[in-house]
């Protein structure tokens, strides 16, 4: 596709069109959105992030990243759908133009390079990073379990052939670091989504511990709503809760810590659930995934910018 | 490229605790190769688990041997990745 307009939403795409859709979409709409490369993979692939901003410096902002897990392709495709939502939103719908008047959005949407990219070439089904392990012919870690939060306890593995492989230690994935200097660099991030696929979910921390966070009767309320919201379009339920509670224990999770680095507004999506695809979400649920998952995201970054703290 | 011939996805609704238990032991039978799509979490709450054509034998007799009831959610793994291969070179080929 030689615009963005024309960009085919409604099917998976190769890392190389998703890179070259950033671009169009960077050249579009020169005036708010920009490419940020954060860092590369270990492979040497730019960790590219979508900057969707009206002006101001160093606004308070809104982080949304898809496909840490590398094989949850609906969701990348879902990520890419929200980069064209968001610039052809603003100036029409009133919410989300109050909220980029106000808050920046950053949007990663390859999140874990390499991985789509051996998912396309190698092994659909993989889901880690492509870093070798010392010792190991098993290749790769878990980037959901790569955080400095509660890292190395239960709910994780230290063994490299495990789908949950932890890695040698906190942040030792070039694709978590990056966020981690990022996030702590802007210093003003004040809601952080991070999407999966599948199994229909809306959690909020923690993962590593029973001990309830500090804000968990706003998180609950807002989740509860956010997937209200969700349903309202195609009538798809959602369960909602902590990761702990809902799910079962992981430790070294994403959002446990962005919440314990001050970020309130942080929560993890789980997408659509056929019950028969599993990840392999045929390629005409993309768009109302997307669709119904921006409402979601919609009570979220609403909430955010009415809420300040 | 690995391809999954003969990979089925298993559905299994645990019924009551030791089910549960039962089916988290399978996690720890390696040579199964099992990938757990949906991990174990409660009582009711479905588990995916793709096995591996060399584990199904294996991985069946278990769960029939311990009174789990499954079904398939996916029949062969490689079928439904060839489909969406298919989808995604024909679209491909359309905007070419």
């Amino acid at each position: 596709p030689r615009n963005t307009d024309n960009f085919d939403y409604s099917r998976y795409h190769t890392i190389e069109e998703i890179y070259s859709f950033q671009d169009m979409l960077v050249a579009e709409n020169l005036g708010m959105v920009s490419k940020i490369v954060i860092g590369s993979s270990y492979q040497g692939r730019p960790l590219n992030v979508l900057k969707f901003s009206t002006g101001g410096s160093n606004r308070p902002a809104i982080w949304i990243d898809t496909g840490i897990h590398s094989r949850e392709w609906v969701t990348q495709a879902s990520g890419t759908w929200f980069a064209k939502k968001i610039v052809s939103s603003y100036g029409r719908d009133p919410a989300l133009t109050a909220i980029l008047d106000k808050m920046d959005i950053f949007l990663e949407i390859v999140t874990n390079p390499d991985g789509f990219y051996y998912t396309h070439n190698s092994n659909r089904m993989w889901r880690k990073t492509r870093k070798p392990n010392p010792g190991s012919s098993c290749v790769g870690v878990d980037p959901n379990r790569n955080w400095d939060a509660g890292f190395g306890g239960p709910g994780a593995s230290n063994s490299p052939c495990s789908e949950t492989f932890r890695g040698p230690r906190a942040h030792s994935e070039s694709e978590v670091k990056s966020i981690v200097d990022f996030v702590k660099q802007h210093g003003n991030i004040k809601a952080f989504v991070s999407i999966h696929a599948y199994s229909q979910m809306l959690l909020y921390p923690y993962g590593y511990t029973r001990t309830p966070v500090q804000d968990q009767n706003e998180l609950h309320a807002l989740a509860k709503r956010a997937i209200t919201d969700l349903a309202s379009l195609y009538g798809t339920r959602y369960r909602y809760g902590s990761i702990i509670n809902t799910i079962y224990q992981a430790s070294g999770g994403t959002i446990d810590w962005t919440y314990n680095q001050g970020i309130k507004y942080s929560f993890t999506f789980e997408l659509r659930d056929t019950g028969r695809y599993g990840f392999i979400l045929p390629a005409n649920q993309i768009i109302p995934t997307a669709q119904e998952t921006w409402l979601a995201l919609m009570a979220i970054m609403d909430h955010t910018l009415k809420n300040p703290y | 490229k690995k391809t999954f011939e003969g990979d089925q996805v298993l559905r299994i609704v645990p019924k009551d605790e030791v089910q549960l238990s039962l089916i988290k032991d399978l996690e720890d039978m390696i040579e199964l190769e099992l990938d757990f799509w949906k991990d174990v979490t409660d009582v009711d709450t479905p588990v995916h688990i793709r096995v591996p054509s060399h584990g199904l034998q294996s991985t069946r007799m278990y769960l029939e041997s311990q009174g789990i009831d499954y079904s398939v959610m996916i029949e062969d793994l490689q079928v439904i990745l060839d489909e969406e291969q298919e989808e995604m070179d024909s679209a491909a080929r359309v905007a070419a």
